[in-house]
């Protein structure tokens, strides 16, 4: 059990580290147990991006944080991939560049996991296969319509 | 196991039933603020047995019963149906899909049905037990919520870990 | 004392459902106070936007908060306007329309207020008479070059 | 009593001293992710008489120091230059502009100066005392902070009514 837990970190771990090089292009991300109490200590996120200095994680901006988290996240479902995957406005402090680095992501790992992302950035929409808008005609009532589906319009 | 239909009615703002089909692949759904796309992301947390009325924007339960406008009545019930493919046979069931479907009337009274057969909201959160799909771990990220995976709480992110190990 | 609160108190008010109106082209906001012990008790915000049910706050979607939270702060610098603001991505959770109307609300207060805005969105840069682009040529080095003046390039 | 200029060194990311003239109207501040921004609104909020480390995104207040990277070595000391426009003669000087200067060395040591004379802190605060520039009210809003100002805690909007009125 302990052994087990103690894998799927190492793993996530090495993930980390990838997935973060890859959306910052470079520097490094680890994950370090505070203790020897596998089963119940917390865990201490450590991330630089590249050419910086090893600082605290409240240090970084708004954008590193935010793409840092998407890091993190998609380190976990390398790991263990969900066979869908809903996401709010998760990319909201990234600037357009990051965003697209996130959107080529999403790419990628929409060969194991079905995305539905709900987004206000071009980036995302142009990664997607499938969009619906949605609409208040009437005011206060939701009303969707398909929007663009795969390889179409 | 992808999400195939979505079906919400009488949720929130959607007082017109609506139907949303999804394939493999990625789907994005935009508009303008307040048009209802969060509103869509809470209905998939509410079907899925998400308990708390807070998580869900609102203070209590029938929050999310669609509660009229100015030029419409609002509604006794709200209803939502997610339909996963099952054609992998992951889910204890001969069927080639399973609709999960979830009701609340402006009573009070709640309704959980799978495949159109009354059961109880533990069935639901049993059946999706081990398939990474549920209202907790890491497949459903809400808006603003992205940087909780980096919480200072350890505590949070050990809950991640272990859905994830 | 009390009764210079009362009025300061009311015109806030005032313009909050003004700058509401202005800012969401309709609906209806209020700020009640929470019982009668005017200098302790704590202060509610109303909001209705256009067409909708009047609900609490909690209900409203990103975009719609973050539009109020706005409006409010307009409403606070009508009354009393200070000398200079300084707003880091207070747009943030706004979808382009709205940014656009910020924009022009900026536009309209900046005669009493120097604003100082730090934005990834084009609708408020647009609204800018000077524009400084901070950069990090050398990694982890922040340098500023001046990109735009009032009225020129 | 608009702001005029802003120079600052050593202080957060900017290594090499960065000087930022300012004009009546609206300025915006624009880059990309990391590259410094809000750094540059952690100088104002400094230099204003800051004083918690937290709300500056650090643990400890030299965390505002220039750390150094991987190519250069951090340094031992924080100025940040504030000069505002004094031609109404707000300010009880008989300057045109006041400047406020901030310095944080890597032993703990701090000075403060108000048009290059030393001073305390409290004489900062004091300055602005009244004239709706400084760290509380509602002048200068953070990222991430806006919707403080709906905040639950109606206590927290008091602060901000109290300032006001
Ligand atoms: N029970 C209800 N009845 C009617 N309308 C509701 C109900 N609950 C929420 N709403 C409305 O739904 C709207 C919010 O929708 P939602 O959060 O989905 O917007 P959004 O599209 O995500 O916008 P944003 O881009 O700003 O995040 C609010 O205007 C709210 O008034
Ligand atoms: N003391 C310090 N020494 C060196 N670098 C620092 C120091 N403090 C913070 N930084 C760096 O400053 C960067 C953050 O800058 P800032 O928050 O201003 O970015 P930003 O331009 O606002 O980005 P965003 O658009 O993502 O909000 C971080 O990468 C951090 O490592
Ligand atoms: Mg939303
Ligand atoms: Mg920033």
């Amino acid at each position: 059990m302990k052994e087990q837990f103690e894998e799927k970190f190492i793993i996530i771990k090495n993930n980390f580290n990838q997935t973060f090089k890859e959306l910052f292009g470079g520097g490094f991300a680890d994950l370090k147990l505070e203790n020897d109490d596998i089963l119940t200590c917390g865990i201490d996120i450590i991330v630089q991006p590249p050419g910086k200095k090893l600082q605290s994680l409240s240090l970084l901006s708004g954008g590193e944080r935010g793409l840092s988290a998407i890091a993190l996240l998609f380190a976990i479902l390398r790991m263990k991939p969900t066979p869908f995957c809903v996401l709010d406005e998760i990319e909201a402090a990234l600037d357009d560049a990051n965003v697209n680095r996130f959107a080529k992501f999403l790419k990628d790992y929409s060969k194991d996991t079905q995305f539905i992302v709900i987004t206000h950035r071009k980036g995302s929409m142009a990664a997607a296969d499938m969009l619906y808008g949605v609409t208040m005609e009437e005011k206060g009532i939701s009303k969707v319509i398909s929007l663009k589906l795969k390889g179409g319009n | 196991m992808y999400l195939k239909r979505l079906e919400i009615k009488g949720f929130k703002s959607f007082a017109d039933k609506v139907d949303l089909e999804f394939d493999k692949g990625i789907t994005a759904i935009v508009g303008p603020n307040g048009s209802g796309k969060s509103n869509i992301y809470d209905s998939i947390k509410w079907v899925l047995g998400e308990q708390s009325a807070k998580t869900l924007r609102g203070s209590k339960m029938d929050d999310i019963i669609f509660a009229g406008t100015e030029s419409r009545k609002g509604l006794g019930c709200a209803e939502v149906s997610l339909t996963i493919d099952n054609s992998k046979k992951m889910f204890p069931y001969d069927y080639s899909e399973i609709t999960v479907t979830r009701r609340l009337y402006k009573s009070g009274e709640s309704e959980y049905l799978i495949n159109n057969t009354q059961c109880r909201l533990k069935d639901i959160t049993e059946l999706f037990m081990d398939t990474g799909i549920g209202t907790d771990g890491y497949s459903l990220i809400g808006q603003g919520k992205i940087e909780e995976i980096l919480s200072s709480k350890s505590e949070d992110r050990r809950m991640l870990f272990e859905e994830a190990a």
